[in-house]
């Protein structure tokens, strides 16, 4: 599970 | 969690967030707090904090825009003067 997590993409950062 | 209400005391909302489904950060966290935004003059958000809901419309299962689409439109509607978020200090989807 956790080697699985680490293949998800970073977050884009929005302002709002 | 924590319930924060956020009046509209300023022109913008004045956070930033990342995260959201499908990501490392599966619900959107406060990464920055503008000084001078509605959120700063608030006092009770805070750098980290995850957003669980917001005006009881919860942001699991959202992708990163949806999420922040979702909070923009809670911060421009004139229905209400203020925005509610639910938020945690800890990453509960994780």
């Amino acid at each position: 599970v956790r080697e699985k997590r680490l293949t998800l993409p970073p977050s884009e950062i929005t302002m709002l | 969690s924590t319930l924060v209400r956020v009046a509209k005391s300023a022109s913008t909302l004045g956070i930033a967030i990342e995260g959201g489904a499908n990501t490392r950060q599966p619900l959107p966290r406060i990464v920055t707090i503008q000084r001078g935004g509605s959120a700063h003059n608030c006092g009770q958000l805070r750098v980290g904090q995850v957003i669980l809901e917001v005006n009881g419309v919860s942001l699991r299962g959202r992708e990163h825009r949806d999420a922040a689409r979702i909070i923009a439109e809670a911060f421009k509607t004139k229905e209400r003067d203020h925005v509610d978020f639910l938020v945690t200090e800890f990453n509960v989807a994780l």
